[in-house]
């Protein structure tokens, strides 16, 4: 489902380079469930832009669900992203001036999906998360763990065939986080292919799979118990 | 040193009033270290917005080394938060424009700090923090817990009496969250007041006393073997 083959993304080029990925070869087969740690600044959250088809690489090669695609313009890019990807981000990166219903109908407004569907739809993912009672706040109206989950119900609405999650429970406490991974676990046994980022060992373990980076490299992998 | 009677806090009271808090009453010695642990939404960063003179309760007193200021005007707020309080923000509120020594070394500027002293103490708390290398990146050039320790140095550059940081490792690896608690634990050494908000019970277990919130108010307290 996700392939890439010496991937490489160096920032400023041209003054100091920052090797953010040096060379990382993964392949991840459909419905897999991949968890990714590393220490901060190993270049995690780069790999999953690059994946997430929201930057392009500076060389190697990736495909996503058989496609090779990382030459592609900036709008095949949104095109695709929009119809195969749910991605969390790090810092949820909700529309500050739209309410927490609006953020999430939004994938589904680019999908074309008709207004009715996208609130009636966009309701069932907030509940989902527990926020139904939130749905009319903006983001500086909720708290860091609503909005995360916000951020999480935005990229489930769409059904996508890969959920990219940056670490998704940072701001979480434990029984939400748990909530969450129920919810992940679930989507895991519909098929669904799940790239996890995050910094705790427990949810990691949700896992099939932990693939650990440092700096900009692959360190080692291993299998859990759930593979 | 921090004490609050009654403090409530209702956001939208002339619509469908939200009582993030409801009437809590704490007191936290100078010197003290406290944990605040709670359920995503319980009111725990409303709560330190109101010490951290960011914001004003609805109801209630609160008073801060001896002076009862919940009815003061926002420029004297804004003084005495500069003076007293170093803050580590759960969403870091770094500004985007500015490098990260930029970012550090701007509470000093607001103190009237020379010009010379506020590179060189930026650059030291920096350095602290692990983040000499990265001073000249902005924001959006760097990783989510490089971003969360920037903001860590911001907030204790100025040397603070009192240290307020909400979720300050939310982000951070497991060995760089060792990193900044050991920072924590020397300034509580040096006499610093710390109060803490955290998910996680292992971080909690730095401070001498936890305090649980629970739907805007205080569920209970316990003391750690560090008190
Ligand atoms: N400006 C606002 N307007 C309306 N409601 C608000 C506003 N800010 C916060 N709230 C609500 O107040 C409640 C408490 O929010 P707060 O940010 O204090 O929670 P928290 O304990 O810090 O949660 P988390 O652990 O998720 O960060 C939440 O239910 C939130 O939706
Ligand atoms: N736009 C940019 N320009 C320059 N350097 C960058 C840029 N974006 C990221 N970096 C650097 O690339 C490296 C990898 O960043 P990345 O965000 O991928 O780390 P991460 O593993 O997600 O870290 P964290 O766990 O802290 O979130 C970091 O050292 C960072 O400073
Ligand atoms: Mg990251
Ligand atoms: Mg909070």
């Amino acid at each position: 489902m996700i392939r890439v083959e010496n991937l490489s993304k160096i920032y400023r080029p041209d003054t100091l380079p920052v090797r953010a990925l040096d060379g990382i070869t993964i392949s991840i087969k459909p419905g897999e469930y991949v968890a990714i740690m590393g220490p901060s600044g190993s270049g995690k959250s780069t790999f999953m832009n690059l994946i997430g088809c929201l930057d392009k690489p500076t060389s190697g090669s990736y495909w996503l669900d058989g496609e090779e695609i990382s030459q592609v313009t900036a709008d095949e890019l949104a095109f695709i992203r929009n119809q195969k990807i749910g991605f969390v981000f790090q810092n949820f990166n909700l529309l500050p001036r739209m309410t927490a219903l609006r953020n999430v109908e939004l994938p589904m407004l680019y999908a074309g999906v008709n207004k009715l569907k996208r609130r009636e739809l966009a309701r069932e993912a907030l509940e989902r998360v527990g926020m139904l009672d939130r749905l009319d706040h903006r983001p500086t109206e909720l708290s860091g763990g609503q909005n995360q989950r916000v951020a999480i119900a935005r990229a489930l609405v769409n059904h996508p065939k890969v959920l990219l999650a940056d670490e998704p429970t940072g701001n979480l406490d434990s029984k939400t986080s748990e909530e969450i991974m129920n919810i992940f676990t679930d989507l895991h046994k519909e098929d669904t292919t799940i790239v996890l980022v995050t910094h705790e060992p427990d949810i990691a373990r949700n896992s099939q799979r932990i693939i650990y980076f440092y700096d900009g490299v692959i360190e080692k992998e291993e299998l859990t118990s759930s593979s």
